[in-house]
């Protein structure tokens, strides 16, 4: 099928790439077996195909389970607006950072890249208004943040210049280190 | 309210409220994780005199313990104010998660003892350890930890060294570290906090190794808080994060514990010292998934929503360069670059949430098949556990430097909490399985998912998939 950008091709080829990657590295593991080498030995030659494998089921599994939450039918029209948008900038993202693999093992072919890095860009666009919004819903209190960078009030440099006057070093003008040290090496004529 | 930021409160399209109580899993549930916030994070009682970056490693390890148990007294004022019982999800959210964290900055000596030293005892013990320890356990009268990882032995289980002979003459298992490498090493709480283990040891009786087991074992008096005989203990030294954990190491020197230590759910010792076998030798990998599902939601979604809310907020009030010459400098969140630093990490912190709440749900059914006999599931949730842990641990590390990365030098410093929040992800891409040998472990299962799906058999719904594209080519 030819490629189009939308989340059902999205998912679709997470999947074929998933069972891609398994399927290569398990016909790989086995041929090998079946020509007389040590299964565990053979299990170590190809545990790096393996660990991609593993991983490329995590991906599509956390792909298909946001999806999911989105035919929720108690979602507002809105709320499942912006989720959208946020479910597939995560697996355009992924998608473009493991390239190589979906060209491989999906229906994704090299001239459909240019469209899905500006179907990635537009997303960045479209998420770009709600994006406070989306970490103020997080309701992290600003207790838990424990960030001057982070308050809820955005008084970044005002916090910061106050978290700089906690350093025990400024409990003094001048720190016992310049009697001690400074001082003696300042006036050494080295 | 920095006037930026206030602008851009006001381009948001969406019902906040709505999407806080999707992620918190209902409006009730929302109302219960503020009304905690409220009790015990705003607790000035909480509030660092000093920032802990600024005190010797000695005192922040005393600061974690004064507010651990500060925070138990607190628990104990809450139920009696809500006239409630004790609840593992509200030990775990103010130990292992975000509230915890809060209160605590860099961990707590008490986490295992909630987050594993009570779950196996619940898992692993018969009706009567669980009465006689579970009750003790739960008042804090013994504080416990689990001890499984060894000086020289990770992930990889039938390797550990620690050995428990039964003696039937006395009734009465010997703990004993035959070499430093067998020494327990890392267990939280371990160092100089807990005063009872469940020690992971190979257990031999009638001259034979039965593999390993778990032992409740007292480690210190429970007056004097000094070590038992034969017991050697200590904590392991300054990590790159969570020093308020009190990680610990420990070796036996021929300890003795009463046969009735041996967790027995399961698996049997007699008092003639004849082994009875577990129906299943799956049954003890309870614990493990069940940390392996906490930490998607507890470490990773977590920390990641905390640095991206951090990341998000300062982008829309820093100003830097201009995109157009003469017109100013802008908020940094209007740089696509920026746009693009952020936005995935707020994506996969959601996808993480959504995903913890799935393998949640999925946990507790697989458990409760498990108190059926029913096992069939079980191999599923351990393969999709294992790689939700790796995966999700390693992408919160990940974005969690992104983050960092894009608040320049102020989220260099530590009090911008993105250390911390490194420190405790990083470390949790590490403990309870290395992430490359869980990617191993379901690999494993993939395998032989692809095996059963060329046999034409049915695929169980997280690889049901495979069914689907075997075909294509």
């Amino acid at each position: 099928l030819p490629w189009t950008n939308d989340l059902p091709s999205l998912v679709s080829a997470y999947y074929q790439t998933a069972t891609g990657l398994i399927r290569d590295v398990t016909e790989k593991v086995d041929k090998r077996v079946a020509k007389g080498h040590i299964p565990e030995d053979v299990w170590n030659y190809y545990s790096n195909m393996l660990v991609l494998a593993a991983e490329a089921h995590g991906r599509a599994f956390l792909v298909q389970r946001f999806c999911d939450i989105l035919s929720n039918k108690e979602i507002s029209p809105s709320l499942r607006n912006v989720l959208g948008a946020l479910c597939e900038l995560y697996a355009v993202y992924w998608l473009l950072k493991n390239l190589g693999h979906f060209l491989v093992h999906s229906n994704i072919r090299v001239p459909d890249v240019e469209s899905i890095m500006d179907w990635q860009d537009s997303l960045l666009q479209e998420i770009r208004p709600n994006a406070v919004s989306l970490v103020d819903a997080f309701d992290i209190a600003d207790e838990i943040l424990d960030s001057p960078l982070g308050a809820w009030d955005g008084n970044v440099y005002e916090r910061l210049f106050n978290e700089a006057q906690r350093s025990p070093l400024n409990s003094m003008p001048v720190d016992e280190s310049f009697e001690k040290y400074l001082k003696p090496f300042l006036r050494s004529n080295l | 309210v920095n006037e930026d930021l206030q602008k851009e409160r006001g381009k948001g399209n969406f019902n906040l409220e709505e999407l806080t109580n999707l992620l918190d899993g209902g409006a009730e549930k929302t109302e219960q994780r503020r009304e905690l916030v409220e009790f015990f994070v705003k607790d000035p009682d909480f509030k660092d005199k000093i920032p802990v970056e600024y005190l010797s490693y000695t005192d922040r390890y005393r600061e974690a313990v004064r507010k651990s148990c500060l925070m138990f007294y607190k628990i104990k004022d809450y139920q009696e104010k809500k006239k409630s019982g004790s609840s593992v999800e509200l030990y775990q959210a103010l130990l292992g998660g975000m509230l915890g964290s809060a209160v605590i900055k860099d961990g707590t000596p008490f986490a295992l003892h909630y987050v594993m030293f009570l779950p196996t005892l619940m898992g692993q013990g018969t009706v009567e350890q669980q009465a006689y320890w579970i009750g003790k356990a739960w008042n804090c009268q013994i504080l416990g930890t689990y001890a499984q990882t060894e000086l020289g032995h990770g992930t990889y289980i039938r390797g550990l060294e620690t050995t428990s002979h039964y003696d039937p003459d006395n009734e009465e298992f010997i703990l004993h570290s035959p070499t430093l490498t067998s020494y327990k090493w890392w267990p939280g709480g371990l160092g100089h906090s807990a005063n009872y283990a469940i020690v992971l040891a190979q257990l031999h009786t009638k001259g034979e190794c039965h593999g390993i087991h778990a032992f409740i074992v007292q480690l210190r008096d429970e007056e004097t808080h000094m070590p038992l005989p034969g017991i050697k203990i200590g904590e392991i030294g300054c990590k790159l994060g969570m020093n308020g954990v009190n990680q610990g190491y420990l070796g036996f020197d021929k300890v003795r514990v009463p046969r009735q230590n041996m967790l027995m759910k399961n698996a049997k010792v007699l008092k003639d010292g004849t082994y009875v076998k577990s129906p299943s030798d799956k049954l003890t990998y309870g614990t493990m998934i069940f940390v392996r599902v906490a930490v998607v939601r507890g470490i990773a979604a977590t920390y990641l929503s905390k640095a991206v809310t951090i990341a998000t907020r300062y982008s829309c009030v820093r100003r830097q360069s201009e995109i157009r010459p003469g017109e100013g400098e802008p908020i940094i969140i209007e740089y696509r670059t920026q746009q693009y630093k952020l936005f995935p990490w707020i994506a996969a912190s959601i996808a993480m949430n959504i995903a913890s709440t799935w393998i949640w749900d999925m946990y507790n059914s697989v458990t409760s098949e498990l108190e059926q006999g029913d096992l069939d599931r079980l191999p599923e949730l351990h393969a999709i556990s294992c790689v939700l842990k790796a995966l999700c641990t390693s992408d919160a590390a990940r974005g969690i430097e992104e983050c960092r990365k894009a608040t320049g030098g102020h989220g260099y410093m530590t009090c911008s909490a993105f250390p911390a929040a490194y420190g405790m992800t990083t470390a949790a891409e590490t403990y309870e399985g290395e992430n490359t040998v869980l990617y191993l472990q379901t690999s494993r299962y993939l395998m032989k998912a692809w095996h059963n799906v060329q046999n034409g058999q049915s695929m169980s719904p997280t690889v049901k998939y495979l069914e689907r594209h075997s075909e294509r080519k």
